[in-house]
């Protein structure tokens, strides 16, 4: 069993549609057996087309700004060079899944209320989403331990953006807030 | 409550068990 019962979402970018239809989910699960049941079914993220997200949160949270345990939070970012997809994207958001139904951070793993994988063409990103941005101490243990499961090198910095911050801005990045 | 903390290398030993 896991702790708690998580949910993977997949998102489809079709223009006709509004965006929160082009979100479903796909499943739900609570053990280990059905979690690699699942894995071991899907398209890797290296095959999705460009345009396409999953997502895993836990579930009863929706894995957008709007939800209640994600309004006041934010998300470590993991943007990769396109260059990487073929290298490195399916084992960081395999590590990253691990991460989260394992709860491998510790007493701060309640804030972390999910992850999502972004496929597109000009680079793709991974990012892990909390629940409180200004949660300071929370949000920088849950950095530091996800930046060492990642493997990424210590000279690699991610930031942390508030999700206030990323939806009031269309095209450029937000602000880092924090980064290990 | 009690936590149900799994790391790596137990999870990826699941995937291959029968």
């Amino acid at each position: 069993p896991l702790m708690t019962s998580w949910a993977l979402w997949f998102f489809k970018n079709e223009r006709s549609r509004a965006w929160r239809e082009n979100l479903q989910m796909v499943t739900r699960f609570d053990t280990v057996e059905d979690f690699w049941a699942l894995y071991n079914n899907i398209k890797l993220p290296s095959k999705l087309s460009p345009g396409c997200d999953y997502a895993l949160f836990r579930d009863g949270i929706e894995p957008m700004w709007e939800d209640s345990s994600n309004k006041r939070g934010g998300r470590w970012l993991v943007s990769l060079a396109k260059q990487l997809r073929h290298l490195d994207l399916d084992r960081l958001w395999l590590d990253t899944m691990l991460c989260l139904i394992g709860e491998g951070f510790g007493d701060y793993g309640p804030d972390v209320c999910g992850a999502v994988v972004n496929i597109r063409t000009k680079g793709d990103k991974i990012a892990l989403w909390t629940r409180e941005a200004d949660s300071q101490a929370s949000v920088m243990h849950i950095g530091r331990v996800y930046k060492e499961r990642l493997g990424l090198s210590m000279k690699a910095t991610i930031g942390y953006q508030a999700h206030a911050d990323t939806a009031t801005k269309s095209n450029s990045l937000a602000r880092n807030k924090f980064v290990v | 409550g009690t936590r149900i903390i799994y790391d790596r290398k137990f999870l990826m030993e699941c995937r291959n068990s029968p």
